[in-house]
Order: structure tokens, then C-alpha cells, then sequence
């Protein structure tokens, strides 16, 4: 199911059950779970398969509901492969939490829901895809330093810089640098569409936040000893390359790496 | 980014509780060498080229 979608006009989604076991069997205990384990699954050139975990959940087999499996990372790194790209596929399996009789055919302990049409027979897992037009969402790069920040500012990077030598406890410490040009991220974001906030509330509001950092180095003087010496540290996350627009506990909207 | 989240870093990263009170004395004349100087730069080079993830 797809919304709010441009770039993905294109893409059409096929379900394949592979249904490996027929066996019947009982459910006995009351806190029974199976885990259910999303993979993506590649092929590579040579013909064999590759999977990558992307998300895997406990399940009551005594319990109903919607659980949510998080495939933003691989989908958004599925996006960035090159052309011609593989179809994105998703293998889900389901597991019984402990091995014993009927364990291999545990995929049949968890049902899921039947979409669309109502009173269809078989459930499939759905793959809601929703994307964000960064033109509109996302963080608009460095802040003008020409104009003043307001409460409508778009989230964007604010040069500043930071003094270590006006700093107390910094004196003697710390050898070099006397001091640097650091960035923040400042500024407000788009918030999601009332109807996609409703359905994740667990999301919590969008944020301009730092998504891509660097490291710091430093010269310090430690004394060991009772002489001191300088020595280079690296303070990790100090510099703020980039800030984009994101929710909590959701992925950053950037590049990834394979 | 404030004085105290690179002195919480700092500390972290040298495993101290505190910040050490050194006199003028104990670094006055104090040369960096050569290699820790190379280091230092080589780290500087590095972080403004390469870029990690954030949060």
C-alpha cells in the first residue's frame, strides 16, 4: 500500500507464501510465542541469496493485533541502489521461541490480517510505504547568515564558534585547538499529515536534528607519572555536517552505506 | 554545543571524573612532538572529509 507517493509510482508490490509444512498440531501452553523475523533477501550475481535482518518481534500466539515491523532502512537504502535494481523483497518467517514438536510449522501459528476485501480468506503481511517530499519536509542545508532566526526558521545548520581558550576548565588542558567553527541545528520542521500522526502516534513530532557528525581532535596534556605530555584524543559526534527533519525513533532520512 | 558537553566528552574519552587543575608551570614549555602533532592533523584532515552517522 502506498501514499503520499511520487517517486514510487512505479513500484508494484507480490506476496509469495511459501507454505513449507502441512502438519497439525496443538497449542498448548499460554505464554506460547513465535518470534517473526523480517529479512531482506538479495541475489546476488553469482545466483546465491543474501539476507539482512531488518526487524524481528516476540509474538503471543494467544493474542491479537497489529504489530508493526520497522523496513524504513532497507527500503530507503533499496531506493538509492543503482538502475537497473533488483525488486525489493521481504521475507518474513515465523518461528516457534522454543524448538519442539511443531516448531516447523510454526509459520501457521501467526495469522495475518486480510486486507482490502473483506472476508478474503488468506492474510498476507502488508508493506505500508509512505514517503516524505524532502523538498517540503526536510532541512533546507546551511541557515542563511543574513537572516535573523524566527520561530518559522526551516531547520538548518547554524554556524558558531566555540572559544576553548575563554573556557576555565579548559586552561592548560587543553593544548590545541584554542578553538573551533562548530555548527547547530536550529529551526522548525514540517510536521507529518494529520492522518499519518494519527495512525503512528509513537513516532512523536518531526525534529531538525544533527544526522550526520564528525569527529573532534584535540591535543590535551595529560600528567602520568608526575610529568605531563600531550596527547591526541578524538571527541566523537562534535561536528554537525548535516540536519534533517526526523522523528524520534525513526531513521534520519540520508545516505546509508551498504 | 556548550563548554560542558566537550568537557563531558572529553572526560569520557580519558576515562577521568574531573577535570584536571594544571598550573601554567607544568605545560609552559611543554612541545608537542612531532608524531603527536602529524596525528593530530591526520584526525583533522579525516574528520573534515568523512562524515558518520548521527542519530
Amino acid at each position: 500500500r502506498f501514499s503520499l507517493s511520487q517517486s514510487f509510482r512505479e513500484v508494484v508490490g507480490k506476496f509469495l507464501l511459501s507454505d513449507a509444512a502441512l502438519r497439525r498440531h496443538g497449542l498448548s501452553p499460554r505464554h506460547a510465542r513465535a518470534r517473526v523475523t523480517i529479512e531482506w533477501l538479495r541475489v546476488r550475481e553469482d545466483g546465491s541469496n543474501r539476507t539482512s535482518l531488518i526487524d524481528s518481534k516476540l509474538v503471543s500466539l494467544h493474542e491479537s493485533g497489529w504489530k508493526t515491523f520497522d523496513v524504513t532502512e532497507a527500503v530507503t537504502f533499496w531506493q538509492q541502489l543503482g538502475q537497473p535494481r533488483q525488486p525489493l523483497l521481504l521475507l518474513v518467517s515465523v518461528h516457534r521461541e522454543h524448538l519442539g514438536p511443531g516448531a516447523s510449522s510454526a509459520h501457521k501459528l501467526v495469522r495475518f490480517a486480510p486486507q482490502g476485501e473483506p472476508g478474503g480468506v488468506q492474510g498476507e503481511p502488508q508493506l505500508e510505504l509512505h514517503t516524505l517530499d524532502l523538498k517540503d519536509y526536510g532541512a533546507q542545508g546551511n541557515c542563511d547568515p543574513e537572516v535573523p532566526l524566527t520561530e518559522g526558521t526551516r531547520c538548518c545548520r547554524q554556524e558558531m564558534f566555540v572559544d576553548l581558550q575563554g573556557m576555565k576548565w579548559a586552561e592548560n588542558w587543553i593544548l590545541e585547538p584554542p578553538g573551533f567553527v562548530a555548527h547547530e541545528c536550529v529551526g522548525s520542521c514540517r510536521q507529518l499529515p494529520e492522518p499519518l500522526s494519527f495512525k503512528w502516534p509513537f513516532l512523536g513530532p518531526r525534529r531538525c536534528i544533527a544526522s550526520e557528525t564528525a569527529a573532534l581532535p584535540m591535543i590535551v596534556s595529560i600528567q602520568e607519572g608526575g610529568r605531563t605530555r600531550p596527547r591526541v584524543v578524538s571527541l566523537p559526534n562534535m561536528r554537525v555536517k548535516q540536519c534533517s527533519c526526523a522523528s524520534d525513533g525513526a531513521p534520519v532520512p540520508s545516505r546509508l552505506e551498504p | 554545543l556548550t563548554g560542558e558537553q566537550i568537557l563531558d566528552s572529553l572526560l569520557q574519552q580519558l576515562h577521568l571524573r574531573q577535570a584536571p587543575v594544571l598550573d601554567r608551570a607544568d605545560v609552559e614549555g611543554l612541545a608537542i612532538p612531532a608524531h603527536v602533532r602529524a596525528q593530530y592533523l591526520a584526525l583533522l584532515q579525516h574528520s573534515r572529509r568523512d562524515r558518520s552517522r548521527g542519530k
